[in-house]
């Protein structure tokens, strides 16, 4: 029996618009500690880690592990039915092949459920290892989706390098080339503006903009988004759901042949 | 010409 309530709903909404044009079927995994995903995009470049901790939900009954297979452009169908000020409730019996989505309005004047099929989806669960990163940095989510956005109308292809002068995202392309440089900035009247640079040595890769731009489908969840990046290794941009947990992609770099 | 790789091949299954 899974039983988990969700009074922020917006925030479940949120999350599937951010993974469903990446991946299309992925495994929900349901412990102890709480409500989780891994799944990677169908050309394997792209990877999305997703959690959202036990504690954040209202209620949270999880008998045992449990893995529950969705589509995700079913899931988001049915979750667009829910108001962005709705409370969510995901219901699950222990091997049933449904998974119940039940909509509470705020004042409790109207309830719905939305019964959805699971499906079995063969996906294997890699391990990412903990690493140390060469270069981290934390700018406002809003800005680093304006430049992935920007730099895609010019190149398919983004260079980030990190250096002691700031992170510089440049791209080229037929009609000429473009180059965005952010400096470590600090001093601002909020901390969700600041650019923050934390680099142990200079580091560039080179990434398929179409990803980036795909990952900042989530900049909805968060104010700040924090990239880490370290030569051959894939780039993490990571947007943290408040009090919940956080959403993870993860892309590997593209190399010189 | 540059080659796009996969996530496979930095992380493992496990």
């Amino acid at each position: 029996m899974l039983e988990l309530r969700l009074v922020q709903g917006s925030l479940l909404k949120k999350v599937l618009e951010a993974i469903k044009d990446l991946v299309n079927d992925a495994n929900f995994d349901c412990s102890a500690t709480g409500f989780s995903l891994q799944a990677m995009d169908s050309s394997h470049v792209a990877l999305v880690a997703l959690l959202l901790r036990s504690e954040g939900f209202e209620h949270y009954r999880c008998d045992r592990n449990l893995s529950m297979g969705m589509n995700l452009n079913n899931m988001s169908k049915m979750l667009k039915c829910a108001g962005n000020d709705d409370i969510i409730t995901i219901k699950a019996d222990d091997g049933s092949d449904t998974v119940t989505f039940m909509f509470e309005s705020p004042n409790q004047d109207k309830i719905a459920d939305f019964e959805m099929k699971l499906m079995d989806i063969d996906s294997e669960h890699l391990g990412i290892p903990e690493a140390e990163y060469q270069a981290i940095v934390r700018m406002p989510s809003s800005e680093f989706a304006r430049i992935c956005k920007d730099l895609s109308s010019i190149g398919d292809t983004v260079v980030i390098s990190v250096t002691k002068e700031g992170v510089k995202f440049s791209t080229r392309g037929d009609i000429g080339t473009a180059n965005v440089v952010c400096r470590q900035n600090t001093t601002v009247d909020k901390p969700e503006e600041a650019t923050v640079i934390e680099m142990q040595e200079p580091v560039s890769l080179t990434f398929a903009l179409r990803y980036m731009n795909s990952f900042t489908k989530a900049t909805p969840l968060s104010g700040t988004v924090t990239i880490s990046l370290s030569s051959d290794l894939p780039i993490v941009v990571e947007y943290k759901i408040a009090e919940m947990g956080y959403i993870r992609f993860y892309l590997a770099p593209k190399i010189e042949d | 010409v540059s080659q796009q790789r996969q996530i496979t091949s930095f992380f493992s299954p496990g």
